[in-house]
Order: structure tokens, then C-alpha cells, then sequence
């Protein structure tokens, strides 16, 4: 964004999740979103058949973090041959949960007039911090300290050419909140909390040395098994 | 602002990570 515009969330840019030839002509592609605290699917449908597309409807399996449409996927007029249009579905995350491997996996069923075709397709979890994941500061350190060493993941963020500041500013228009910031020995270390619509919370120490391309993050949570894929969204948040 | 001693606290957490 430009002066005094917040940056925005981060949003991969969208991939095909259904190919054409494998649905009857109907290709899908898309990507999720957090937009003001709504979580989106947004998808591109083409139809590359030779007959009209009409009747659109979508499903999702049970899933780790409970994602569920909000709303019916809204296609009024008919899809007519080489015509792609772009549907944004919102989404909820108090649907049935299960736990799916990995733990990212999102099973979908679209049908329309001509068959019912199935995907899956993998959500960042960045797409799951809550606004309101900015934990006390007290809390912070004492459920730090409450976390067992096992349960902490460290990664290296490589090629990360961000200063502490910008990073600060990055991860916080993705919900990650950096409640203090420390330098020791010239390098910056920044601790941060964000919390899953689940109410996973995630404790996290990046550690920042000017003129080292790679950063440091270690994640402590609860749950370590989301640890990975917060790993993985901090790699996209920081170098996007 | 008020020093709860937290700003020490964090500090020192800082510090034993860098110097475990």
C-alpha cells in the first residue's frame, strides 16, 4: 500500500485446484484470504466445456479447523463456454472438525448441472489468526516459561532481507503481534503471540542479526503440530 | 507508564536465549 494504507494481509496468488480434464470441462483455481476478519475462499470457475454450466453448489469435508461456507456459492447466471468468473465464498470455522493430514488439507465437492467433481487443496494457516491474538504481556512470559522445551520448534527463515521494524509491521497486518522487542549482543529479538480461530494460541521469538539474510524463529505452542505450517506462513509473510 | 517489572522480565528472557 501507499502512504498511510496498511500493507494488507498476505494472499498466495491463486493455483489451479481442478484442472479441466478431470472435471468435464469446468476448471477451478483459487486462494484463501482473511479480509477485516473474514476468512474467503476465492476461486476463478472456467468453464471449458462445450455446453452451458449452471446450477453451482460446494461441500466441504470435515476438516482440522472446522472451515465451513458461510454462504452458498453465488453463481446467478449460467457459465457459458470459455467464460471464467470470479466467486469469492466466505467462510466460517465452526463446522465438524477432524483432524486431517496435513493438518492444512481442505476437502471439497463442487457439483453443477453436469457431475459432481472433488479436489482437495491446502489453506495457509495465517488465514486462522484472530485480531485479537495481541496476548498479555505477563501472560506471555509466564505460559512461555509454562511450555515445555519439547514442545519448541525452531526454524530459519532464509533469504528474509527485512529489518526489525518492517518485519514488526509485516507480521502485524497478518494478526501477529509482537508484544516486546529486545537486542542483545546486535541482534534484535522480537516475541509474538497469535492466536488460532480455535483458540490455539502460538509463542513465537524471531531473532533478527543486520546483515544476516537468515532469521531465526522459534515457535512455542501447546499444540506443537501446528508449529510447521506457522513456520510456513511466517517464511510467506516475511518474503512477500 | 507504569514499570510492572515485565520490561525486566523480558530482558532477561533475551538474554538467557542468547547466553543459555
Amino acid at each position: 500500500g501507499g502512504v498511510g494504507i496498511p500493507a494488507g494481509a498476505y494472499v498466495i496468488p491463486k493455483s489451479v485446484w481442478l484442472p479441466a480434464m478431470k472435471a468435464k470441462g469446468l476448471e477451478i483455481s483459487g486462494t484463501f484470504a482473511r479480509r477485516m476478519g473474514t476468512i474467503q475462499m476465492e476461486l476463478s470457475l472456467t468453464n471449458k466445456a462445450m455446453q452451458v454450466m449452471t446450477d453451482f453448489a460446494i461441500q466441504f469435508n470435515r476438516n482440522s479447523f472446522g472451515l465451513s461456507p458461510a454462504a452458498a456459492l453465488q453463481v446467478h447466471t449460467p457459465l457459458s463456454p470459455n467464460q471464467t468468473i470470479e466467486v469469492t465464498l466466505p467462510l466460517s470455522t465452526v463446522g465438524p472438525v477432524m483432524k486431517m493430514d496435513p493438518l492444512n488439507n481442505l476437502q471439497v465437492a463442487v457439483k453443477n448441472n453436469i457431475d459432481v467433481f472433488y479436489f482437495s487443496c491446502l489453506y495457509p494457516i495465517n488465514i486462522l489468526f484472530a485480531e485479537d491474538g495481541k496476548m498479555d504481556r505477563q501472560v506471555f512470559l509466564a505460559t512461555w516459561k509454562d511450555i515445555p522445551n519439547d514442545n519448541e520448534a525452531q526454524f530459519q527463515v532464509k533469504d528474509c532481507h527485512l529489518n526489525s521494524e518492517a518485519a514488526t509491521n509485516k507480521l502485524q497486518s497478518n494478526n501477529v503481534f509482537t508484544i516486546a522487542k529486545r537486542n542483545v549482543e546486535g541482534q534484535d529479538m522480537l516475541y509474538q503471540s497469535m492466536k488460532l480461530t480455535n483458540g490455539i494460541w502460538v509463542l513465537a521469538e524471531l531473532r533478527i542479526q543486520p546483515g544476516n539474510p537468515s532469521c531465526t524463529l522459534s515457535l512455542k505452542c501447546r499444540a506443537p503440530e501446528v508449529s510447521q505450517f506457522v513456520f510456513q506462513s511466517y517464511e510467506a509473510m516475511l518474503k512477500n | 507508564e507504569l514499570d510492572d517489572g515485565l520490561d525486566e522480565a523480558f530482558s532477561r528472557l533475551a538474554e538467557s536465549r542468547t547466553n543459555p
